[in-house]
């Protein structure tokens, strides 16, 4: 899913 | 993680770290606004609620709790410790012009419709916007500390760097996030006008100050 691939950012 | 990725996160840590030792080594946080500091501390607080729900890795984890310590002591030392030394009256940009309008676009344009992720959105869209405190500050006082400017530089150069891996990303992974991006370079282009002065003076030497 998109918008939880980017959580993994600071 | 890549190279753009990683510097990013070092630089973002670098700026931190700079603004507490500045602070704390001459007992004085003279020329910091301390409403960007309390943006920073609630954009980190929005953001990395997910510490409670999802474990991503050591080094994630530990960034992130770094960045809230950090965020937090920098506010308490701003309105606490130094109080004596904080400079309210030239720190007068008014920090409800952005919350408000932040809040409402992030509940307008998300990626999903609930509570933790509106509040990432929102700390997405309101880091973008942050520093403006800070700048306003400089223009109205027409100087910076060279210390200073180390820190904003080293701030404004982590959003530059993560634009860097969002384009690496989007070619090795196929992924992008357009709020994160579209926030990112709205950060990094506020910027901009910062960065010309920090290569054209600081870097000869000089300490920053604006033509009156």
């Amino acid at each position: 899913k998109q918008a939880n691939q980017t959580k993994d950012e600071l | 993680m890549n190279i753009f990725r990683l510097t990013g996160d070092l630089s973002h840590l670098a700026a931190i770290i700079i603004l507490l030792l500045k602070i704390w080594k001459s007992r004085s946080c003279a020329g910091i606004s301390g409403k960007s500091q309390i943006l920073f501390a609630i954009v980190f607080t929005a953001r990395y609620l997910d510490l409670l729900t999802s474990f991503i890795s050591v080094y994630n984890t530990s960034m992130k709790v770094i960045y809230i310590g950090c965020a937090y002591a920098t506010v308490y030392l701003i309105y606490a410790k130094f109080r004596a030394t904080y400079d309210g009256n030239h720190d007068s940009f008014r920090v409800e012009f952005l919350v408000v309008p932040v809040g409402g676009l992030a509940v307008l344009i998300n990626h999903t419709f609930s509570p933790l992720e509106i509040l990432w959105t929102f700390s997405i869209y309101l880091e973008s916007v942050a520093i403006l405190p800070q700048l306003f500050m400089i223009s109205k006082t027409g100087e910076a500390e060279t210390i200073t400017t180390h820190y904003l530089f080293c701030l404004g150069m982590y959003r530059t760097l993560y634009l860097f891996n969002w384009v690496w990303r989007f070619y090795f992974e196929g992924f992008f996030d357009m709020i994160a991006i579209v926030a990112g370079l709205v950060q990094t282009v506020l910027y901009c006008d910062f960065f010309y002065l920090y290569v054209t003076k600081v870097l000869k030497g000089k300490k920053l100050s604006l033509p009156a």
